[in-house]
């Protein structure tokens, strides 16, 4: 049986050539983990994750059609919507319960994920903007379990370790990667340099991550 | 379920930026399969602060630039999406799945996705049985109107090797398989499927799809996994 499997934590042989050993990350964004135990049976890795710029930025979002959409992407869409996809803050992510299926309470669940981690990251990085404007800008992803609530507090009371653990070495990436993971046996991240026509001597990063191993059959929009 | 979060110091304006996530997701993530099964949670968020040229224009859509930001990041979410599939639940290979000449591009996806879905076919990739009348079976199958044509239908192997495609059937005809050639591409962790839908000498609709094989492994880990 696996979770975050293999459950010593160990890249199997055959996939440690897809994990990355270095990396050439994006300027201004920062990204960390922290320990939760969201799931009770991990009791050894991070289960939380934040991606964040350190200016707000432009940001974009698809999501699963699936009519039963669960609690963080209905409240990211929201979001998203009231902001008009400006001046976004990041993305605030647990494993080990997927927040889906859980009503009212789950969309309150996730709400208060976002709004601790984006009041946390204001104080770190205070712009002008954020001081005139409370509302959340702080997107909120969970994966994991079906049907569960959240175990909120225990997530609440590590948002704050989970803000002071940013930072953006090839080590925080991967981290915070493998935070995402739920039966995953590795983690998923790449980084690449590209240049524009446009801007002539300057080269530009980007860095993604992703999890992912079953119930895989998406179709977002 | 499927996350991802995807930054760049590139300054792109919010609309490009969207339009950019949807088009790249369309050809990437939406079209890997592990399990056939749309999760309550699959997102995907992209983010861009520009920090790279603070103080710059950005990039909106229509220009050159942002030609260019389409093909690198089309390029970045298919390799993403690719590690998904060859981490799927139990898997021990990563299979390909190209569908062309089709009467257009969506019966070629919806054509790709039946075989890719097909536990019948993805077990036989399990077992190492070159058992090309699944995969036949899936494509008679495919919802919708796909315009198959039976005698015009040839499916092949191609070894991830390099060494010459195998035939299974060509415009509807078995071929004579060397099964000790079949096995040995079976062995290998990558394979692709070749499917040609017609004889049309113009190439009008095709659709590739991501997937993995269907192993025992993948019932250990689900038949508990809420426990």
């Amino acid at each position: 049986r696996r979770y975050s499997a293999p459950t010593d934590g160990a890249i199997p042989p055959n996939k440690a050539k897809y994990v990355p050993t270095e990396g050439t990350y994006p300027k201004g964004f920062v990204v960390g983990s922290a320990h939760a135990q969201v799931k009770a049976s991990n009791t050894k890795f991070d289960d939380l994750a934040l991606i964040a710029s350190e200016t707000p930025c432009s940001a974009a979002l698809v999501t699963t059609q699936n009519h039963f959409q669960a609690a963080p992407v209905s409240v990211s869409k929201k979001i998203m919507f009231q902001h008009q996809s400006k001046s976004i803050r990041g993305v605030v992510i647990n494993s080990g319960c997927a927040n889906a299926v859980t009503g009212k309470g789950g969309r309150e669940d996730a709400m208060r994920m976002a709004k601790l981690t984006h009041d946390l990251l204001n104080k770190r990085n205070p712009t002008e903007d954020d001081q005139d404007v409370s509302a959340i800008r702080t997107l909120v992803m969970s994966t994991g379990v079906i049907g569960q609530r959240l175990p909120i507090d225990r997530i609440e009371a590590k948002i704050p370790t989970l803000v002071e653990s940013l930072g953006n070495t090839h080590d925080h990436w991967l981290r915070s990667a493998r935070a995402i993971c739920t039966t995953d046996t590795f983690p998923k991240l790449l980084s690449r340099q590209f240049t524009l026509p446009s801007y002539p001597g300057i080269t530009f990063s980007i860095a993604g991550m992703t999890k992912g191993a079953g119930m895989i059959h998406p179709n977002m929009a | 379920t499927l996350l991802g979060v995807i930054c760049t110091d590139a300054p792109i304006q919010k609309t490009a930026l969207r339009t950019l996530l949807s088009t790249a997701t369309n050809s990437s993530f939406n079209r890997i399969t592990v399990d056939g099964d749309t999760s309550t949670n699959d997102s995907v968020a992209l983010f861009a602060n520009g920090m790279a040229a603070p103080g710059s224009d950005v990039l909106e859509k229509q220009s050159e630039d942002y030609k260019e930001m389409n093909k690198v990041l089309t390029s970045f979410m298919e390799d993403l999406a690719k590690l998904i599939v060859r981490d799927g639940e139990g898997a021990t290979k990563f299979v390909t799945v190209r569908v062309t000449k089709a009467d257009n591009h969506t019966a070629a996806h919806v054509v790709a996705n039946s075989i890719a879905t097909s536990a019948l076919v993805k077990t036989a990739l399990y077992g190492k049985d070159a058992n090309w009348g699944r995969i036949l079976c899936a494509i008679g199958y495919a919802p919708g109107n796909t315009c198959i044509r039976p005698n015009q239908t040839s499916v092949s192997f191609i070894p991830a090797d390099g060494s010459e495609e195998l035939k299974l059937l060509v415009n509807g005809e078995p071929q004579a398989v060397d099964e000790a050639r079949a096995a040995t591409i079976l062995e290998m962790e990558d394979l692709e499927i070749l499917v040609k839908l017609s004889n049309k000498e113009k190439d009008v609709g095709e659709a590739t799809v991501y997937t993995c094989d269907f192993s025992h492994e993948y019932v250990t880990i689900n038949g508990d996994y809420r426990t």
